[in-house]
């Protein structure tokens, strides 16, 4: 099982939109994924209708008071499972702050998943903080998917989570993690700002980034509110074309 | 001085372009405002035009190891000053998360402010997170601004900031601080989302959500990419006469 963090600190960027669709659009090609929302906000488990229940999080398996088995939930997918959220979550940054292994308890307590032969891909989707949170899901992670939007704060956020991957790989932490891509979100094709955005972004970072571009579409901010993924919600929608591009895209660079 | 936190845990809401915008249409009639970059990816500062320096945010001066007023920058607006941010200041979390006065710090450092009579307004531009940052601006301030999206995630967000609000008004920490206003952002007359967002957050939340609607605008977010604040860089645009609006309809409230 590869694990990939969709992260980026700057908030808004698209990673709770990302994590979910991808998710749905790699296990409707009957790829075998978890989806773990680690966002406290629980927006990932919330859109894809499994609300947050209390006690249902990682956060007592992080504490060693409950096993990871019984969070996760098998969805109407036949091959998407999910670990849901829930507002506790949040507390995990302070009791964490005062353990030592802060940072590789998450990894820890993945670890089993990895070899069991259940899943294909994990995929984290991260809260927007520079927080423990985030921190420990790079540090589990095999690959690290980096949302932007095409707007101006977005290339100020690409340099600083570019910045905190190069400081775990240089850590002992988590040597091997990678940049799995950049993904350009929210794309608007009536505005220049979007079209520098893109140009600035491939000019510095190449073929990191995804080929594939995400179009500003409101049926990808309307499908959240009927609790489904863009494939089951709008499916000839451009936000449903795009996904599923992406979804090819990133198994063929995965192998 | 009043003190308003302007907060919303939900990434990408406009908690920066609000701040910056609404900051400097204030300035703008006059009123002298200090603006708080509390969010260390700074984008307030940098949207400005007044980008992080080492040392120079109010980390140093939470740990008690510098002095507030050096930190406080003259803008080229006459009324408006700036206490920029770094990326330092993310650090604070942890090294407060072990003080006992964690909550209070800022408030404690900020207190010499609020009477010498400089300033009729500070506004504080927090982080997209329910860390200590955000929470010790809450116990700080006077009155809470929250920004939410025209947006299905954004509902979601305001039901937990909101009951954040609570926690710190019953708590001992700071009973008085009252919601200002609940800012609708990024709106897009053009779809049904929208339309049905703002009628259900003005149901639920009446008088407490501003008249005032900000538009989702283009120029809005090409702004910062010129440091320059919305009245500066188009003047004349659906994003300037609408914060213009907003600072005219704060004003009136804040009576
Ligand atoms: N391509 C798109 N077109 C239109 N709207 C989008 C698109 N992608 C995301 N959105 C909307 O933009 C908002 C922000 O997206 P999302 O919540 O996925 O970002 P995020 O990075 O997960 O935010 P946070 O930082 O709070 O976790 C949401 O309301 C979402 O519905
Ligand atoms: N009314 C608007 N119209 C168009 N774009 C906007 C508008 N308001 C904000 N934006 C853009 O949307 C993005 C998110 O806004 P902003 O950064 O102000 O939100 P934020 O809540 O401060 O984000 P964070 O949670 O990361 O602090 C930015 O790229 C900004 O330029
Ligand atoms: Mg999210
Ligand atoms: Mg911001």
């Amino acid at each position: 099982m590869r694990i990939i963090a969709v992260a980026n600190q700057k908030g808004g960027v698209g990673k709770t939109t990302t994590s979910m669709n991808l998710a749905a659009c790699l296990a409707e090609r009957g790829v075998r994924v978890l989806l773990l929302d680690l966002d406290p906000q629980a927006n990932a488990s919330s859109a894809l209708g499994y609300p947050p229940q209390p006690g249902g999080s990682l956060y007592p398996v992080l504490l060693g008071e409950d096993w990871l088995e019984g969070k996760i939930v098998q969805t109407r997918f036949p091959s998407l499972s999910i670990i849901p959220s829930e507002m506790e979550l949040a507390g995990i940054e302070i009791e964490l702050a005062r353990a030592e292994n802060h940072l590789t308890r998450l990894a820890e307590v993945l670890a089993p998943l990895r070899n069991d032969g259940r899943f294909d891909y994990m995929i984290i989707d991260c809260p927007p903080s520079l927080g423990i949170l985030m921190t420990s899901a790079l540090a589990a992670a095999d690959g690290l998917l980096i949302p932007i939007q095409c707007e101006y704060f977005g290339l100020e956020g690409l340099a600083k989570i570019v910045e905190i991957h190069e400081q775990i790989t240089q850590s002992d932490i988590n040597p091997n993690v990678t940049i799995e891509g950049i993904l350009m979100t929210m794309y608007d094709s009536r505005t220049n700002l979007s079209k520098s955005v893109v140009e600035d972004v491939r000019r510095v970072f190449g073929d990191l980034v995804y080929k594939t571009i995400i179009p500003r579409s409101v049926s990808l901010s309307e499908a959240p509110s009927y609790e489904q993924s863009i494939i089951e919600y709008a499916p000839s929608s451009r936000g449903a074309v795009a996904y599923r591009e992406l979804a090819k895209e990133f198994l063929k660079r995965a192998r």
